[in-house]
């Protein structure tokens, strides 16, 4: 454990936390596109069915049961508790484009041709691009309110600051896994052009509209 | 990086 990769984690929790204390405390999910939160779900699932067959640490345990739990508390706000208040029309990203691409590469590009392995793998794809669908939102509706924006600043965030743990950790431990850097540089990459919008326009107090 | 290694990340 580095502090980058803490910083991370805690950007991470804190994105998700965003979510849940907006959802209920607006008693709304407007503007957050359900078709990502599914994607999450599924990338928390998919990879962390290692809980039941590897013990890291209490940390690592503890914070894949509170995604798990959280990603899947999302979504019982979305389709079920405030369903009244989704964004339907607009929230219309087909993810069986990301999901069988995700799915395919897995089966070809992984480290083990072992089940788990496998699924790790499909994660990792998988998390690399289900923002798209909650970025596509924000383009079609053509603005996001600011908490949406700090939450989507923290999720950026998170997988930004891997990228210097995984620097950190090829020279401190000699360790990397080219599978996660990848897709980790490619899911950053996605976040640009927000971060962009966010520090010039909602650290100033306006709110983020994307241009005509 | 080996296989098992990066299951200590979340």
């Amino acid at each position: 454990m580095n502090i980058f990769r803490l910083l991370g984690d805690l950007s991470h929790l804190l994105a998700i936390i965003i979510l849940l204390v907006k959802i209920w405390k607006t008693r709304s999910c407007a503007g957050i596109s359900g078709k990502s939160q599914i994607l999450f779900a599924v990338v928390y699932t998919s990879r962390y069915l290692d809980l039941i067959n590897a013990f890291i640490s209490p940390y690592n345990t503890i914070m894949k049961i509170v995604f798990l739990a959280a990603s899947y508390g999302t979504i019982y706000l979305m389709y079920m508790k405030f369903k009244a208040t989704y964004d339907v029309n607009h929230d219309t990203f087909r993810i069986e484009f990301l999901i069988a691409p995700a799915a395919v590469l897995a089966l070809i590009v992984n480290h083990a041709f072992e089940p788990l392995e496998i699924l790790w793998t499909f994660s990792i794809y998988l998390e690399s691009v289900a923002i798209l669908p909650q970025l596509f939102l924000v383009s079609k509706t053509g603005e996001a309110e600011s908490i949406t924006s700090h939450y989507l600043f923290m999720l950026g965030s998170y997988r930004a600051l891997y990228i210097f743990n995984w620097i950190y950790r090829y020279y401190a431990e000699n360790h990397y896994d080219l599978i996660a850097i990848v897709a980790g540089i490619v899911q950053t990459v996605l976040y640009c052009d927000f971060f962009y919008l966010y520090i010039t326009k909602v650290l100033k107090g306006k709110k983020l509209q994307l241009p005509a | 990086g080996s296989a098992k290694s990066h299951h200590d990340e979340l």
